[in-house]
């Protein structure tokens, strides 16, 4: 029943098998806005998808969103399961949605992390990083959310193979990065760069691995505090605002600093709500709460990226 | 699949440079096996710690030693988990 995209319980947490048909359902339903592109494959060769949210036109501007780096933070997932549905279904309806698509397009990845995800389902409900092996250490996976070229190996990550926040031997070592890394090399275009994660309620930008503030932090703090009291307003949901390293801690080799360095200005972390009292174990009855709110946030960045050219 | 019978998750709220000390102190002892959920980095943010069971009265007495200040957040893990898998189990039906 749920292979249709129409009855998919959104307020569920789904295997990777599951969203992954629900992914064809949604194209098979869309066909004029939204396909699947395979960007590559996992490090044990399960395919990583995005979906391209796109009306036309060659290279368009183009919005990044990705959730699940980190496997266990299973309400990013279902967020995202949740947000490519919202925007298969408001566009046409929702005027300034249509207006966005009509100027960009927004590719959305809803697994970064397929491996992890499927070891939480299977072996590990609190496991975090890939499933890499490593030569000389019976220890398993990276964190590829410490696995980007930006001040990679420096403060706030491990070099501890057996660490959750183990940074891994190099660069993009972790295929599921690389992949990330390839595609929106090629792409040229991306205007911004978001990043869901899910515990504690934040919404962040570069740096992390510096705690010196970037070129256009007033303007990124501006557009993260316009977002997050659009997200408040559906059920007063309260997040902080601010660069990686001031409100959370030190962090190298994280995404949106890769993302900022390669020139993508707008860039983005989430950490959605959860305020630790379940941990990585958000109720399954938070999910659709959870998206909405954030979707007024991401609508928000969204809509200030597509008024604001650069 | 791993067990998690009798991890807690713990809530410390550190209070001075030195706690803080500490507490990066434990992260480093592998031997505890912690996870931690949130790192102990400034003293206006709290620290999460999921904690092993066998490592519980270790953490606990360490942190009472050196009067750091915590709550038990989550009492135990796999409690949350049977929850949550019940929860997926009923969802699927």
């Amino acid at each position: 029943r749920e292979r249709g995209s129409k009855s998919f319980n959104f307020a569920a947490y789904h295997t990777l098998e599951t969203i992954y048909q629900w992914m064809d359902s949604l194209v098979a339903d869309h066909p004029s806005l939204v396909t699947k592109l395979q960007i590559g494959s996992s490090y044990e060769n399960r395919p990583m998808y995005v979906l391209k949210f796109s009306t036309g036109g060659d290279n368009r501007p183009a919005i990044w969103i990705d959730a699940g780096i980190h496997a266990r933070e299973w309400v990013s997932q279902a967020t995202g399961v949740w947000t490519a549905n919202k925007i298969a279904t408001d566009y046409g309806r929702d005027t300034s949605l249509t207006s966005l698509l009509n100027k960009m397009d927004v590719f959305l990845m809803i697994v970064t992390n397929p491996d992890g995800y499927v070891f939480t389902h299977t072996s590990n409900r609190m496991w975090r990083k890939t499933r890499s092996r490593l030569p000389g250490t019976t220890c398993r996976g990276v964190d590829p959310n410490r696995n980007w070229d930006a001040g990679f190996g420096g403060p706030g990550a491990s070099r501890n193979p057996c660490s959750d926040s183990y940074h891994g031997p190099s660069p993009h070592s972790e295929v599921e990065v690389d992949n990330v890394v390839n595609f929106v090399q090629s792409h040229g275009n991306f205007k911004s760069f978001i990043s869901i994660h899910a515990y504690s309620q934040l919404l962040m930008y570069p740096y992390g691995y510096s705690c010196n503030d970037v070129p256009d932090a007033p303007e990124l703090d501006s557009v993260g505090r316009s977002a997050v009291k659009a997200l408040s307003t559906l059920f007063g949901t309260s997040y902080k605002v601010g660069s990686i390293c001031k409100i959370i801690y030190q962090a190298s080799g994280g995404s949106i600093d890769w993302s900022y360095n390669l020139g993508i200005k707008y860039s983005f972390a989430f950490e959605l709500r959860d305020t630790g009292r379940y941990g990585f174990l958000l109720p399954a009855n938070q999910i659709v709460p959870t998206a909405s709110e954030t979707w007024l946030a991401l609508k928000n960045i969204m809509e200030y990226v597509r008024d604001h050219p650069y | 699949r791993q067990l998690f019978v009798g991890d807690q998750v713990l809530r410390v709220a550190v209070e001075t440079e030195e706690q803080l000390r500490l507490l990066a102190s434990l992260e480093e002892d592998e031997i505890l096996q912690l996870d931690f959920w949130l790192h102990p980095v400034s003293s206006d943010l709290p620290v999460d710690i999921r904690v092993p069971f066998a490592s519980l009265q270790t953490v606990k007495v360490f942190l009472e030693s050196n009067d750091i200040p915590y709550t038990v957040m989550i009492k135990d893990v796999q409690d949350l988990l049977d929850e949550e898998e019940a929860e997926m189990e009923a969802d699927s039906v």
